[in-house]
């Protein structure tokens, strides 16, 4: 049996929220250290990889690993019916072919539950090796997502360039050209305001806004975005969940032909 | 011009 009972269901509401537009469906894979998953777009290009350990549900139960295929979809529309301040409750019974995804009011006077069918997936999976990047940016989360929204305006591809000083964000296309360019903070009251970054090397790297854009449906699960990039490696794009985890997105960046 | 590269250039499959 699986059982994971999380006090904050919205936090797993936004989650989804974060993948589903990326992938439609995707193997969840539990084990007694917490949930994990690994899916790649349908063009190959993203990858998104979620972490959600044990110890950050308020109750974890895992009597043996499991992999469950699920329609994020389907998983997105039921949790829509949960209230905002609903626990949750995910539970698999053994030898069921369905996930149960139980909510509770706060005042405990409404209790809902809903079944979702499990799906047979053909899961691949990436070695994502440990990497050393040149440079990582942390930014505002709700800054990056504008930044993107805005280069989305302008052209198909987003350069992110970075030096020790700055980091600049740049577009152009048929309409015309622009960019926008943060320096590093020097004094702020919030951390969760600063744009900080570490930097061995600086970097230039192009990508697709479509993919940062569809990353940055994830930025409401944390303040801070973390950009890592190297030359010639793919951007990992990173959200915090809380201290129970992250999820972290991986981008191809575009090549000159 | 730029094109699109794929991950699995960077990423090798299990």
């Amino acid at each position: 049996m699986f059982e994971a009972r999380l006090a904050q269901g919205s936090i797993f509401a936004k989650v989804i929220e974060g993948l589903r537009e990326l992938v439609t469906e995707a193997t969840w894979e539990c084990s007694g250290n917490g949930i994990t998953l690994q899916a790649m777009d349908s063009s190959h290009v993203a990858l998104v990889s979620l972490v959600l350990r044990s110890d950050g549900f308020e109750t974890y139960r895992c009597d043996r690993n499991m992999s469950l295929g699920i329609s994020l979809t389907s998983m997105s529309k039921v949790l829509k019916m949960m209230g905002k301040d609903d626990t949750l409750t995910i539970r698999v019974n053994d030898d069921s072919d369905a996930i149960v995804l139980s909510m509770e009011s706060q005042n405990q006077e409404e209790f809902a539950e809903y079944e979702l069918r499990l799906m047979d997936l053909d899961s691949e999976h990436l070695g994502i090796p440990d990497t050393d990047y040149s440079c990582v940016v942390k930014m505002p989360s709700t800054k990056f997502s504008r930044i993107c929204r805005d280069m989305a305006i302008l052209g198909d591809s987003v350069t992110i360039c970075s030096t020790k000083d700055g980091v600049k964000f740049g577009a152009k296309g048929d309409v015309g050209q622009g960019s926008i360019r943060l320096n590093q903070s020097t004094n702020v009251d919030k951390e969760e305001d600063a744009v900080s970054i570490e930097l061995r090397e600086a970097v230039a790297l192009t990508f697709a806004v479509r993919y940062l854009n569809m990353f940055c449906k994830a930025a409401p699960l944390s303040n801070q975005v973390n950009l890592s990039m190297s030359e010639d490696t793919p951007l990992m794009c990173e959200f915090k969940v809380g201290d129970m985890g992250h999820i972290r997105f991986y981008l191809a960046p575009k090549i000159e032909d | 011009r730029l094109r699109q590269s794929q991950l699995w250039m960077y990423y090798k499959r299990i």
